[in-house]
């Protein structure tokens, strides 16, 4: 089973998006994949048509302990469940500040439960921001992949990112790893994005060898602008059931048969 | 002398490249600008080729009370100034969470240096992000202006905008209205960009008339996606000093227009 935080403190990059048609993306290949949305904004939740109401199964009834994980899972389509989110999640960054391995919640409460051990893939798509939700998604996953919009300021914030994944790594998860870089809202032919790209390739090629970031790369599969992919969200729908021939069902589908080649590999 | 927060708590939305060209703009109208950078990321300082290195003045000085608002303005061109910011700011946000009247740090400081009464215009660049910071910004300023996306899901974040700044008139700032929303990286020709506008008009013309919205409009002046607004940051430029003549330059040349043609009917 692969575990994969999609992860960026910075917003607006594309992570909610990326993680939907990940998601999507290898379940239509046969792979069995949770989404869990850890944003108590909830837009991965809406992006497939889950939006939590009173009574639904959310995550934060997984770190409140009411649910196990697998209890929590509803199933969108074939082989793609998703744990939603809503506001209440919000709530749960404050009530875990107090708690005792509260960097470990999701972790636990996956290995605790043997259901989770059928999946091919979890996939947690995370909120804006280096705080306790998201070190939960750090420690749960043995893989880290990075939405980066290739613009100037996207790579300032690099650099904290970075301390934060190799502090994780160092005090909390021995197995965590940056497996890769997806370049997302690529406006192709412009020198701005080409230039961000190389600059970005010539600092990961220049990484320690014992930092997280060793071995990541850039994914071949770059995500381009394409009105659709904003579109889809309005309709609960991963872009394969919106507007399966579009650029961005292209490059997402690229993306999906990428990550699945690491199999291979693994 | 006008006040106004560029505030939204949604990454990446354009808040950045409103202050720093909007203030730019008015500028170059004649008008004394200072912009404040208010984010810990620094990314208006980087815009205005103004990084606050050691021993530069920055805004946390200000926070800290080791120096005045005036005497912390760096002048970047003829009638522009600016604060800069840089990551001890993050350290202020902690600081200050003891600190009585913690939500009127700047607005004491502006208030008792009577050198700042001498701008036309005070303009605070927000972090993504509803804290202290922000909500200084929001007690400091008589006006906020709140750049946009119109895509699906940043619509969803705007009743939580909307909450925080009803909750500081109430509590905080009789003097705060919401004088309007910049579309901004507007996507002219898509469906999208049109149905969300259209959904925020609604929105708008339904508010309470005791709510800060109550008088908010959309402003005709959209700032368009154009790539060269991606790529000024990097030459440390406003957009009128990089390439003055692109869609970008015109559109906040517009918008600075639309800000001034104000002044006549405050
Ligand atoms: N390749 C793309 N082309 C066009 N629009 C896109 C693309 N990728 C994402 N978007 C749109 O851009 C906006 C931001 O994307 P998204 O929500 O995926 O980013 P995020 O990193 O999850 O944001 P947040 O930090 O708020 O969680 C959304 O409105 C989304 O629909
Ligand atoms: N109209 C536009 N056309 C093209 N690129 C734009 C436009 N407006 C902003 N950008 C780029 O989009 C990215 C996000 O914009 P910006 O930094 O202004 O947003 P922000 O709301 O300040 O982000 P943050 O929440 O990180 O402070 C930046 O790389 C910026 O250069
Ligand atoms: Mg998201
Ligand atoms: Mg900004």
């Amino acid at each position: 089973m692969r575990t994969i935080a999609i992860m960026n403190q910075k917003g607006g990059v594309g992570k909610t998006t990326t993680s939907v048609n990940l998601a999507a993306g290898l379940a239509a290949q046969g792979r069995k994949v949770c989404l869990v949305d850890l944003d108590p904004q909830g837009h991965a939740s809406l992006h497939v048509g889950e939006e939590a109401y009173n009574g639904t199964a959310t995550i934060y009834d997984v770190f409140a302990g009411t649910r196990t994980f697998s209890q929590s899972q509803k199933l969108v389509d074939s082989n793609l469940w998703v744990i939603p989110s809503n506001i209440d999640l919000a709530a749960a960054e404050v009530e875990l500040s107090g708690e005792d391995r509260k960097e470990f919640i999701l972790k636990e409460a996956m290995a605790s439960d043997p259901e989770v051990q059928k999946l091919d893939y979890v996939i947690f798509d995370c909120p804006p921001s280096l705080g306790v939700l998201t070190i939960n998604a750090l420690t749960a996953a043995t893989e880290v992949f990075i939405p980066l919009q290739p613009h100037f300021l996207a790579l300032q914030g690099l650099s904290k990112l970075f301390e934060t994944t190799a502090l994780v790594k160092r005090r909390l998860n021995r197995d965590l790893s940056v497996s890769g870089v997806v370049l997302c809202l690529y406006e192709t032919g412009t020198r701005l994005a080409q230039d961000i790209t190389d600059d970005l390739f010539n600092f990961l090629s220049h990484s320690e060898p014992s930092s997280p970031w060793s071995r990541a790369k850039i994914f071949d599969s770059r995500i381009r602008r394409n009105i659709k992919l904003a579109e889809a969200p309005s309709f609960g729908k991963p872009i394969f059931d919106y507007e399966p021939k579009c650029a961005g069902a292209i490059d997402y589908k690229n993306l999906s048969d990428e990550v699945i080649e690491q199999e291979a590999n693994a």
